[in-house]
């Protein structure tokens, strides 16, 4: 464990809670993707199959356990408590989209050809493009509410964070995986606009209006 | 390149 991914998995982590406080307290999921936490509940689900038959620690095994319940938890909340509030029309984006060809790459490229590396790569490539449907919410909407925005550059904050961990592992464990590497690189660039709006406008007080 | 074994990262 270094800083940076201590870091990030803190900043993944208030990124679920911002969320979570949001989605309660406001009683509404407007704004929200549905697409996207269906997808995190997949990616997270993925690759934290190993949980029953791997061990880490227990920092590792609480925090995968608190990002499932945290995604179902979502879910259930945009789905079926607060669902009035769910902004079906404006989100639309085809996850199918997403899915497949991170199942068909993760078939392709991966360390071994086995179930459980399979699933862990498929949730590597799928984590890098599952922010899309929100993103593409926002822009569509062409606004969000501010404490959604901090949710959003938390959450994209995390990985940018494990792209410092994995140069500090290369240089003092030797230790490397290109695999997420690359997706996290791709993940992060996608918040790239964002980040940039977000640091001109959201911290300057102003309303994060996207380009519609 | 070391080998993955167990992905020890969230």
């Amino acid at each position: 464990m270094n800083i940076f991914r201590l870091l990030g998995d803190l900043s993944h982590l208030l990124a679920i809670i911002i969320l979570l406080v949001k989605i309660w307290k406001t009683r509404s999921c407007a704004g929200i993707s549905g697409k996207s936490q269906i997808l995190f509940a997949v990616v997270y689900t993925s690759r934290y199959l190993d949980l029953i038959n791997a061990f880490i620690s227990p920092y590792n095994t609480i925090m995968k356990i608190v990002f499932l319940a945290a995604s179902y938890g979502t879910i259930y909340l945009m789905y079926m408590k607060f669902k009035a509030t769910y902004d079906v029309n404006h989100d639309t984006f085809r996850i199918e989209f997403l899915i497949a060809p991170a199942a068909v790459l993760a078939l392709i490229v991966n360390h071994a050809f086995e179930p459980l590396e399979i699933l862990w790569t498929f949730s590597i490539y799928l984590e890098s493009v599952a922010i899309l449907p929100q993103l593409f919410l926002v822009s569509k909407t062409g606004e969000a509410e501010s404490i959604t925005s901090h949710y959003l550059f938390m959450l994209g904050s995390y990985r940018a964070l494990y792209i410092f961990n994995w140069i500090y592992r290369y240089y003092a464990e030797n230790h490397y995986d290109l695999i997420a590497i690359v997706a996290g690189i791709v993940q992060t660039v996608l918040y790239c606009d964002f980040f940039y709006l977000y640091i001109t406008k959201v911290l300057k007080g102003k309303k994060l209006q996207l380009p519609a | 390149n070391m080998k993955i074994h167990q992905h020890d990262e969230l």
